[in-house]
């Protein structure tokens, strides 16, 4: 059986929220070392990964691998129930038909128990190659949100040119053009490792989308490589991830 | 003009 206790509702609030806007149904897969989610949005233009370790967790045992097959609005309804310094508590038996979460209060005075009907999700797993980029920029997520939703007014199609001297991004459109360009700074806020320039295209709305995972980290890793999907990775406290690949669009 | 390629194209099924 697996039994999963998270001191704060509000870590699970913020990682479905990272979620729900880019995939409606996914099985989350439990073992001894942790939980794994990995699914394509709709349109398989992007995948998101999520990884929690043991270490994210108050209390973890999974005696047992189960996979739990979610509809992350439902989920999203009842996380939203809970207060966000609530502890949770997720459970399910080994061959389980639903999802138990159980919420107490901090002075344990409320006790909430939600029932969650489990989905039979038969979903393609990819293998992600481990990947050699060209260039990891390390930026604060906020800034990162900032640049996304400033340039998805100019264009769906936003350019990214990473070289020794920075990361750019351009968008192109009716109204006009925009470009950011941000350098290394000595305090170490924004770090730029090139080996090779790469400059990129990619869609605006997913990048925007994925932003939506700002509140889990303070900071954002954005991997480049030529022929290779993005890939943007919020940490999760220091046991887990969750990372966005985003295939790139291609000249004609 | 550019066509938005497959993240399926990228990553084989396991």
């Amino acid at each position: 059986m697996l039994e999963a206790r998270l001191g704060e509702t509000q870590l699970l609030k913020k990682i479905v929220d990272a979620l729900k806007e880019i995939i409606s149904l996914s099985t989350l897969d439990c073992s001894e070392t942790g939980m794994q989610l990995q699914s394509m949005d709709n349109s398989h233009v992007s995948l998101v990964s999520l990884s929690l370790q043991t270490g994210c967790f108050e209390k973890y045992r999974c005696d047992r691998n189960v996979s739990l097959g979610l509809d992350l609005k439902s989920l999203s309804k009842v996380v939203k129930s809970a207060s966000g310094d609530d502890s949770v508590t997720l459970s399910a038996a080994d061959k389980a038909d639903k999802l138990l979460l159980s919420f107490e209060s901090d002075n344990k005075s409320r006790t909430a128990d939600y029932e969650l009907k489990l989905l039979n999700l038969d979903q393609d797993h990819l293998g992600i190659p481990d990947t050699n980029y060209a260039c990891t920029v390390q930026m604060p997520s906020s800034e990162f949100a900032r640049i996304c939703r400033d340039m998805s007014m100019f264009s769906e199609t936003v350019v990214i040119s990473c070289t020794k001297q920075g990361i750019k991004f351009s968008a192109n459109g009716d109204l006009g053009s925009a470009n950011i360009k941000l350098a290394e700074t000595s305090k170490g806020d924004i770090t730029i490792d090139v080996e090779e320039p790469i400059t990129q295209s990619f869609a605006g709305r997913y990048l925007n989308t994925f932003t939506r995972a700002t509140p889990l980290s303070d900071r954002v890793k954005i991997c480049l490589a030529p022929e290779v999907p993005l890939l943007v990775e919020y940490s999760i406290e220091d046991y887990g991830y969750i990372r966005y690949y985003l295939a790139p669009k291609v000249d004609d | 003009n550019s066509t938005q390629t497959s993240i399926a194209s990228y990553f084989k099924k396991v």
